[in-house]
C-alpha cells in the first residue's frame, strides 16, 4: 500500500504570528527543537513560512529586519493529510525545503510533515 | 537491492573552519542555499557541525558568542559511502537531525547526505 502522509505527519505543531519579533521565532525553534514554524495572521490563515534559514540569512545580511514578517517566505509549499508520501518527498526535493505544512480540506493546519520523518517508512520496508 | 548512502548523497559540501566567525558561518550557509556545514580544524579533519539551528539558536540566547567553535556541535553523527540508506535513515530520525557527514575508509569527507536526499529513493520504487 503507498504510505500518505498522515502516516508520518507530526501533528505537534509550532507556529508564530507574522507580527511577532524574529527574537521570538528564534526562541520559539531553539525551544520546539525544530528549523521550520509556519506563520499564522491573527485571524489564524497560514500566510508564511518562517525557518532556522530565515533567521540565519538575517544574521548573514545584518539587514533592519524586525518581526516574522520581513523574513519569511510568503508562497508555501504544503501538503494535505492523504497526499502519498512519494509526491510530497519530491516537493521537498524539487524546492529543496526539509518541510511541509499539512493542510486538511477544511484549509486548517493538521500538522507537519519534516523530511526526518521519510525515515520511518524505513522501519516497515526493510 | 538495498539503496547505498553514495547512491543519493551529495557530494558537493561546503565546509567552514571553527576559528571562523558566525557571520561567515550564516553567508556560508546562504551563499550554499544549505543548513548543515560539516565543521573542520586547520588539519583538515571534521571536529564539528553547524546548522542554521545553531545559528538562530545564538539569536536566541543572545550570548557573546563570536566563532564557530562556540555554538558548533562537537559530538557529530556522521554515515559512510557504504551505508545502508534505511540504517542513516534511522539515525537522522533517533536523533532528530536532517543531515550526516560522510566519511569514507580514509577518514575523509566524502559528501553530505540530507534527509531532503531521501525523497530521490522514491523516484524508482514508485
Ligand atoms: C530553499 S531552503 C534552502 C535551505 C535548506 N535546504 C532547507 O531545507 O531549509 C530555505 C528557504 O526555504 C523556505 N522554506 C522552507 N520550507 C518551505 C515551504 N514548505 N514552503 C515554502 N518555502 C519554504 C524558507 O523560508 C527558507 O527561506
Ligand atoms: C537536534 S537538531 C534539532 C533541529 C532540527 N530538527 C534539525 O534537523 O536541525 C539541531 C542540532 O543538531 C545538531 N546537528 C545537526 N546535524 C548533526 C549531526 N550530523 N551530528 C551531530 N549533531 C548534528 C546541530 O548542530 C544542532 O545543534
Amino acid at each position: 500500500h503507498t504510505p500518505r502522509v498522515r502516516e508520518i505527519m507530526n501533528t505537534k505543531v509550532v507556529t508564530i504570528y507574522e507580527d511577532e519579533e524574529i527574537s521570538t521565532a528564534a526562541k520559539r525553534l531553539l525551544r520546539g527543537e525544530t528549523n521550520h514554524l509556519p506563520v499564522l495572521n491573527r485571524e489564524g490563515k497560514l500566510v508564511g513560512i518562517v525557518t532556522t534559514f530565515d533567521v540565519s540569512k538575517a544574521v548573514a545580511t545584518t539587514d533592519k529586519a524586525k518581526i516574522v514578517l520581513d523574513i519569511m517566505t510568503k508562497k508555501v509549499v504544503t501538503t494535505s493529510p492523504g497526499e502519498a508520501v512519494d509526491i510530497a518527498a519530491r516537493k521537498l526535493e524539487k524546492h529543496n525545503i526539509s518541510a511541509l505544512p499539512v493542510i486538511d480540506s477544511q484549509g486548517t493546519l493538521a500538522g507537519m510533515l519534516s523530511a526526518i520523518d521519510l525515515g520511518k517508512l524505513f522501519e516497515k520496508r526493510w
